[in-house]
């Protein structure tokens, strides 16, 4: 099996200020796949936490929408998930 | 041939095994190798001895690679012993605790997930165990040891990432670690898990916030554990309780190992705190290396000392 590819997979980080705000993201989890990075689980999602989290290209808009309408800030820590995975290895043999 | 393993690279399974042949072919006085079970895909869990003493002293054991895709801690373990080596008879401290304690040290506790990793999915967290009923692949194995197991409903699901399993220690990798330890009890005296990313000491309980006795304690050993790790490269960690600190979490090694007896039990969340997340560079595996090593060398100092 070919192994999977992240091309241009994004990894977002937002700040949870509320509970409202954590609902978003729980309710964003329902309809999109997304891979919880930090916490472990979209279940350990709540107020005053730090979220980050992985999703494909195609959803990405769709959930920087959702973030933007709701006025929730957000960093994008990865922009193409497929180059850092390459990246990572950036010592030569010994 | 698996090619040339390296401390400063991330190393394949083939290399890993190779490596443990390695370390006991070079250091037989030192390191002997244990297969202490085998994985859902038959891969041998193999856990190496540390030490120049008998199975009578005391001992702490460390697992690294619970979660497939956490690759800075099977790093980390491999330094660990290399550093063992390299320093007993050089440095005072590892001498000292060499002389005295035996470590045990699982490289890769994941190794199937470890191995998807690499080959198939580097995102890859659980095991690679088959579900009934469920075309969902994988346990979660820091969800299926048997403490407080079922005692959350989201980790029943196969699909998610935090499943638990159909029962605690229903995965072989499971059950070979809990034999392992629970057969070393009157030894084993601390008992400490590597894991990635947030840069987080973490002590019991996950699994409520209820303090454990000697939470005083802990509180204080992780405490210095994170300033110590600090004075090499002024790298922040923070410290506490699982439940309190990150989040609520059951059937973890770490409440199991500590309500088994072990009273002493510690959780690292390595490096970074998200700038990379689980893809730290390679250039970046030799600090955050040294930096964890002043703080286990900090805490197998304590144990050796404050423990009977």
């Amino acid at each position: 099996i070919a192994p999977v590819r992240f091309d241009r997979e994004k990894v977002f980080r937002v700040k949870i200020q509320d509970e409202k705000e954590a609902n978003i993201i729980k309710d964003l989890a329902k309809t999109n796949e997304i891979d919880f990075w930090y916490p472990d689980a979209m279940h350990h999602v709540a107020a005053q936490m730090t979220v980050d989290f992985r999703v494909s290209e195609k959803e990405s808009q769709s959930i920087q929408s959702a973030l933007d309408q709701n006025k929730m800030p957000y960093q994008i820590l990865i922009n193409d998930l497929q180059e850092e995975i390459e990246k990572q290895f950036d010592v030569k043999e010994d | 041939k698996p090619g040339r393993h390296s401390y400063r690279k991330y190393n394949s399974w083939d290399k890993i095994v190779a490596w443990t042949e390695k370390m006991v072919n070079k250091n037989p006085k030192m390191v002997s190798r244990i297969q202490i079970g085998s994985t859902v895909e038959d891969n041998p869990l193999y856990v190496l001895q540390i030490g120049k003493g008998g199975e009578s002293r005391k001992a702490i054991f460390m697992d690294c690679g619970i979660h497939a895709r956490e690759w800075v801690s099977p790093a980390f373990c491999q330094w660990f012993v290399y550093q063992a080596i390299k320093t007993y008879g050089r440095k005072k401290i590892m001498t000292k605790l060499l002389d005295r304690m035996n470590f045990y040290v699982l490289p890769v506790f994941n190794v199937d997930g470890y191995i998807w990793s690499w080959t198939q999915n580097r995102m890859w967290r659980k095991n690679r165990s088959k579900n009934q009923n469920s075309k969902c692949i994988g346990t979660d194995l820091n969800r299926n040891f048997n403490v407080s197991w079922n005692s959350f409903h989201n980790t029943g699901n196969p699909c998610q990432d935090i499943y638990r399993g159909p029962a605690p220690e229903s995965e072989k990798e499971t059950k070979a670690v809990t034999d392992f330890i629970r057969s070393h009890l009157k030894t084993i005296k601390a008992y400490i898990t590597f894991h990635s990313y947030s840069q987080m000491l973490l002590f019991p309980y996950g699994y409520t916030t209820d303090k454990p006795p000697n939470h005083g304690d802990l509180d204080k050993v992780a405490k210095i554990g994170t300033d110590v790790l600090a004075t090499r490269y002024e790298t922040r960690y923070i410290y506490g309780p699982i439940a309190s600190t990150i989040y609520p979490t059951s059937g973890s090694s770490l409440d199991w190992a500590y309500d088994l007896g072990i009273k002493h039990t510690f959780a690292f969340e390595l490096r970074d705190k998200g700038k990379f997340g689980f893809l730290l560079p390679e250039s970046r595996i030799k600090s955050t290396c040294r930096e964890t090593m002043l703080a286990v060398k900090f805490i197998a100092k304590y144990i050796l000392k404050h423990t009977s």
